[in-house]
């Protein structure tokens, strides 16, 4: 625990292409 | 350097460009180094940097045109960034009482650079699966702020958008969302949509429309289909 790194980086790029909206609601 | 020699650089409370030039190399040693470092530099490094933070913030509310305090703020929340791209930072950060609201307060649409940076850590904070619901976190720190400076809570968002910064924009409008994506209940996110519309996004986004930019076309869809979801809902 606490090694996996990039953690910001995929949270932002997830944001930045919506996908982090996609699936959200059922 | 190693982790423990920061340490004592920022315990000696280095000032102006002495603490800026060490912040540049703490935020590329961050950066670059494996979480071990970022774990050496630990509680104590992540608590120096928002200590150094807040009385920055506090200073600029005297001396607002102090360019290099400006920078050293930004410098730190660059920091900070990189001191949450893995889980230990990530945990730490969470933990800490008032890392979120410190992030609340660099909303400063005077600083558009270091505004852009703010609103997208808040809003990778605000999508995190977390136990805790930290898209509340995040919306209670924005209210309380506004409280005390005794302005609407999206407004400093809202003058964001007005700015002419692109990537500004699509920060503000990603923030939104995820404040919104994240309320489970249809009237919160109802809510917050007509609280923003009062505040004049309404125009805002007939504006932001007009600029062609991928960033800003994705995030006005997210905006745009989840609205139609809820109306659909509602």
């Amino acid at each position: 625990e606490g090694d996996e790194t990039g953690v910001m980086d995929s949270l932002m790029e997830a944001l930045q292409s919506g996908a982090a909206f996609r699936d959200r609601r059922k | 350097k190693s982790a423990v020699m920061y340490i004592q650089e920022l315990k000696t409370e280095p000032r102006d460009t002495q603490l800026l030039s060490c912040l540049e190399s703490l935020r590329v040693s961050l950066n670059n180094n494996p979480v071990s470092w970022v774990q050496t530099f630990g509680d104590e490094g992540l608590a120096l940097l928002l200590s150094f933070l807040k009385r920055l913030q506090e200073e600029k509310e005297e001396y607002p045109n102090s360019s290099i305090s400006v920078k050293c703020q930004h410098e730190i929340i660059r920091c900070l960034k990189a001191f949450m791209n893995n889980k230990y930072g990530l945990k730490a950060m969470l933990h800490s009482p008032d890392g979120i609201s410190l992030l609340v307060r660099a909303i400063n649409p005077s600083v558009p650079h270091m505004m852009v940076d703010a609103v997208r850590l808040l809003s990778a904070i605000c999508i995190l699966d977390h136990p805790e619901n930290l898209h509340e976190r995040v919306l209670e720190s924005i209210t309380e702020l506004a409280e005390e400076r005794d302005i609407e809570r999206f407004q400093p968002l809202l003058s964001g958008m007005h700015k002419s910064n692109i990537a500004l924009k699509g920060g503000c409008m990603q923030l939104i969302n995820a404040l919104i994506s994240r309320g489970e209940e249809l009237d919160f996110r109802i809510h917050i949509r007509s609280e923003l519309m009062r505040l004049g996004l309404r125009e805002l986004l007939a504006e932001v429309r007009l600029i062609e930019n991928e960033e800003l076309r994705v995030q006005l869809q997210v905006f745009d289909e989840q609205a139609e979801e809820d109306s659909d809902d509602l």
